[in-house]
């Protein structure tokens, strides 16, 4: 075997098709960071008793998995025509979950919604808000009138302090994203009731990230361990 | 790049020290951490007789003792490892999303015949 043959059967063990190549670096989300380091200490000491036994499992998210994805949003702020009063923001989120491989198993997906330290400290503690998250169900044709019929509740949760982040439970709504037909995303709304356009709306688009953490679990890279005879 | 403990010399099978550079192999690209990690490998000999610090397995004795009646067929049993640790890795995949992954059996903790 050449040196590129033996590569590719080499990656091929590693779960991977074919050398990588990104495109763009994202910054590495700190969770992520800290989940790496946790699981490089160094020494064969290292694996403490737990993670011999289980080496398939996330501790973090007490799920079993041995592939953890960050996933980033690709969608866009919507831009009503219609004035939205009670709306300081309505944005499609979108994850394209097509890097997940048939044979895995999809254990848990968690969407994280950030806000800047700014905008969170500035919002008035006396005023609650709204945050609204919808299951995309239809594609939304230009000129369609309305939301009713091409959205689906997932949670709706009442404010009185802002906080950095929000972390939402996604995971049997991603299992469905696997078919890529079914993948249309979701539509976050928040909204600040008793005000039409509180001063604290304003500057909100260019403060929100929001990523979907998914584990799934690839049952060829997790062998059982042998016992000896 | 390999190299070995200054201080051992011994020929008997253990584990020896190897470093995987992932910029060796061209995967410092997509590869966000680690840069490499300590992979180690077993080389020595299985000699007769087989002390119990060398893990060996009954059939690995009784194969050395073989080897010793006769020596031009039968080899003397292989340094193999007996005991891997895994490693994870954190990398960039093709939709520039960020994956951490667990690998099994990566590094090599104890040899053995």
């Amino acid at each position: 075997l050449d040196v590129q043959s033996q590569e590719t059967l080499l990656l091929k063990a590693l779960g991977l098709k074919a050398r990588l190549s990104p495109k763009t670096l994202a910054p590495v989300p700190p969770l992520l960071w800290k989940m790496f380091q946790r699981r490089s200490k160094p020494g064969p000491a290292h694996a403490d008793a737990k993670e011999v036994q289980r080496p398939c499992w996330v501790e973090e998210f007490q799920v079993p998995g041995n592939i953890i994805r960050v996933f980033p949003d690709q969608g866009h702020f919507i831009h009503s025509r219609e004035p939205q009063s009670l709306l300081c923001l309505q944005k499609r989120l979108y994850f394209n979950l097509s890097a997940l491989e048939e044979d895995e198993m999809l254990t848990m997906a968690q969407l994280e919604i950030r806000f800047s330290q700014n905008w969170y400290q500035a919002a008035s503690p006396a005023r609650p808000f709204e945050l609204s998250l919808y299951k995309a169900t239809q594609m939304a044709l230009l000129g369609m009138s309305g939301h009713t019929h091409s959205r689906q509740m997932l949670l709706e949760q009442s404010f009185v302090h802002l906080h950095k982040s929000f972390v939402f439970d996604l995971t049997q709504v991603a299992k469905e994203w696997r078919i890529p037909a079914r993948n249309l995303g979701l539509i976050l709304e928040i909204g600040v009731p008793p005000l039409p356009e509180g001063e604290f709306c304003s500057g909100i688009d260019s403060f929100l990230e929001a990523s979907l953490f998914v584990v799934s679990l690839a049952p060829s890279q997790c062998k059982t361990p042998r016992k000896r005879r | 790049s390999t190299y070995y403990v200054p201080r051992i010399t011994s020929n008997v099978c253990k584990p020896r020290r190897l470093y995987i550079s992932f910029s060796d192999v061209g995967w410092e690209n997509w590869i966000i951490a680690p840069q490499g990690y300590l992979a180690n490998y077993c080389l020595g000999e299985c000699p007769f007789p087989l002390t119990e610090e060398l893990n060996s397995t009954n059939h690995a004795i009784l194969q050395t003792v073989v080897h010793s009646l006769d020596p031009e067929g039968t080899p003397q049993p292989c340094c193999v490892p007996v005991r891997l640790s895994p490693i994870s890795i954190l990398y960039y995949d093709n939709d520039d999303n960020v994956v951490l992954r667990h690998y099994e059996d990566m590094v090599v903790d104890e040899c053995g015949c």
